[in-house]
């Protein structure tokens, strides 16, 4: 696999170059239409009063993404992929040349929506956020389970659909706990804001 | 793209194969969770009294859905990928091996949950069904757009939640008609059956 070792020396000199600069970087992946992008604005914007942030959006299509975190006036660089179903490093070095000249507590990497390959790829992040959301299906862990493998963070979203929906966030962290007793599991509703608030103050406690 | 050009050669074998055999074959695909394999409970119970009907599926891990299929009653084989985020054309070829037996009008096969790379890989099918659930958002047509170029019909899934989310159907099927104007596009909840009688009568209509 010649592709993945070339990508994991780039990963690397990312990884050095974010750390001398101790920024804080995450690699948000899911399903398409979980739920990343507003879950990034409701935290951006709990955690923009008191750390720097910055954003590298990745999509296949379309900047629609970065165009909703410049809202919040946060610096933020747009990877259009063209057809590929991930980002890897190369691409993300040079997004992350647009954002070099600001400093950054946390780097945010919102991935291509793909629950599976996505998780081979090292883009110098310190941790995977997986979200999932519960419109999904209670199984996704089972089905899909490299992701939950290689991810730190679990974030469960769209928990104010769960009375709507015949499922219980207690198989959703059963089954994410059955793949990777490790993953740190948090739930939450973008639309609430439940649950939003102990994710951020897990953030800020990375930085200290 | 060599694998493309093989993929091609076996998905044109198997398709003449389901032609001599009059069968007619679909693919679903769409995002991990939008609801395939519940539309297609909905579908085969309605489908079964008067037609014969086969299922293949495919899936990175475990055997779930064939065994929510089965309790139907319905001949199904189970694609296990190991990691391929995509079904190609020789694991379709070798899975219709223990289906051959049986003669179907209706093979449906039930692609990886993916909504990138699977639009890229013919297997033999005489029409790829797009699903995507009011869930995602209404611009993922617009942000993964060579699924809805390749697709021939599109299932908007969920209705049922509309009500609980701020999108409107108008948007998912203008998003959709403007990266392909030649969708069939059905609207449907698989929870509460609505919708679902039009699209097995549009089934019923290709098999004439
Ligand atoms: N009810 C509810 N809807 C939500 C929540 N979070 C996101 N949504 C909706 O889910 C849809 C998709 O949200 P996005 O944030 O765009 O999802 P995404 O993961 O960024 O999507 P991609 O970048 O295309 O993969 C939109 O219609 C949102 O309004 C939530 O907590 N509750
Ligand atoms: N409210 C509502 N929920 C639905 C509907 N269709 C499916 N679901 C739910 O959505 C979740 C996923 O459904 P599945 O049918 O397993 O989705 P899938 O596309 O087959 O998933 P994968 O095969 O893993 O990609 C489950 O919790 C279902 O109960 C629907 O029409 N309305
Ligand atoms: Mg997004
Ligand atoms: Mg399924
Ligand atoms: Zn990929
Ligand atoms: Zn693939």
């Amino acid at each position: 696999r010649k592709v993945l070792e070339k990508n994991d020396e780039i990963a690397d000199e990312i990884r050095k170059e974010l750390k001398s600069r101790k920024t804080f970087t995450l690699n948000l992946v899911s399903s398409p239409g979980s739920g990343k992008t507003t879950l990034l604005e409701q935290t951006i914007s709990r955690l923009k009063p008191t750390h720097s942030i910055s954003v590298i959006e990745g999509d296949v299509q379309t900047d629609i993404d970065a165009q909703r975190i410049d809202k919040l006036g946060v610096p933020v660089s747009q990877i259009v992929t063209n057809g590929s179903c991930h980002l890897e490093a190369d691409m993300v070095r040079d997004a992350f040349e647009q954002l070099r000249h600001v400093s950054s507590q946390f780097l945010f990497i919102e991935n291509v929506g793909n629950l599976v390959c996505t998780a081979d790829f090292d883009l110098g992040e310190d941790l995977k956020v997986a979200v999932l959301s519960v419109t999904e299906g209670e199984e996704k862990p089972l089905k899909y389970p490299a992701m939950f493998r290689v991810a730190g963070v679990l974030i469960i979203t769209k928990t104010d659909l769960v009375p709507y929906l015949g499922v219980s966030l207690e198989t959703f962290r059963k089954n994410a706990l059955t793949i990777n007793p490790d993953l740190v599991v948090f739930e939450v509703s973008s639309k609430t804001g439940e649950g939003v608030d102990a994710w951020v103050s897990w953030l800020k406690q990375q930085v200290r």
